[in-house]
């Protein structure tokens, strides 16, 4: 699943 | 960050100038969806609800803070200052029938049940979409300006370039966010056939026209 990532995109 | 990501910011950003250029310099908001613009608007506004609790880098916050005051600007161009040339009478997609279905999904599709994120996935789902009333006017005028068809150009290919981006972010990072992938596909697919008309017409030098 998604990486829990910062959300660092526009 | 990546090359893909940032042109497609700046192609972004480049669209969103474009029509606030349009509309300023000809004083006027013929052909543009202001139901489009509103549901941009909504977009930014549900996406950068963390703009100062959650600060990546001053280009984000820089850029966010742009989208979100350039949409504004363009929805008060375009239902106040420039409100006489509106053409309402060809804005006519039912936004209702985007937002409650995209509002609905959010709530049972989403990476974390919470109100943030639920903002940030509807925001996602709903830009996917949001370009419909636009392409529905153009449909219906059965032609968009040069100038128009240059901002779809430029906002299509923001969203293009952000597929690519999540290509090289899986592979050299191991990072992909299905939700805006998906969502991103589908916008982009919705572009298709404008981008074939543009390509075809108006880089020959023609005027966009769809056949009505």
């Amino acid at each position: 699943s998604k990486t829990k990532k910062k959300k660092d995109e526009l | 960050m990546n090359v893909f990501r940032l042109i497609g910011d700046l192609s972004h950003l480049l669209a969103i100038l474009i029509l606030l250029w349009k509309i300023w310099k000809t004083r006027s908001c013929s052909g543009i969806s202001g139901k489009s613009q509103f549901l941009f608007a909504l977009v930014f506004t549900t996406r950068y609800l963390d703009l100062f609790t959650n600060f990546i880098s001053p280009y984000n916050t820089f850029m966010k803070i742009v989208y979100i005051v350039c949409s504004c600007v363009t929805v008060y161009f375009i239902y106040v200052k420039f409100k006489a040339t509106y053409d309402s009478n060809h804005d006519t997609f039912r936004v209702e029938f985007l937002v409650v279905p995209v509002g609905g999904l959010a709530f049972l599709v989403n990476h974390d049940f919470t109100p943030l994120e639920i903002l940030w996935t509807f925001s996602i789902y709903l830009e996917s979409v949001a370009i419909l009333p636009q392409l529905f006017m153009i449909s219906k005028t059965g032609e968009a300006e040069t100038i128009t068809s240059h901002y779809l150009f430029a906002l299509g290919a923001y969203r293009a370039l952000y597929i690519v981006n999540w290509v090289y972010r899986y592979y050299f990072e191991g990072f992909f966010d299905l939700i805006a992938i998906v969502a991103g596909c589908v916008q982009t697919i919705l572009y298709c056939d404008f981008f074939y008309l543009y390509i075809t017409k108006v880089l020959q030098g023609k005027k966009l026209s769809l056949p009505a």
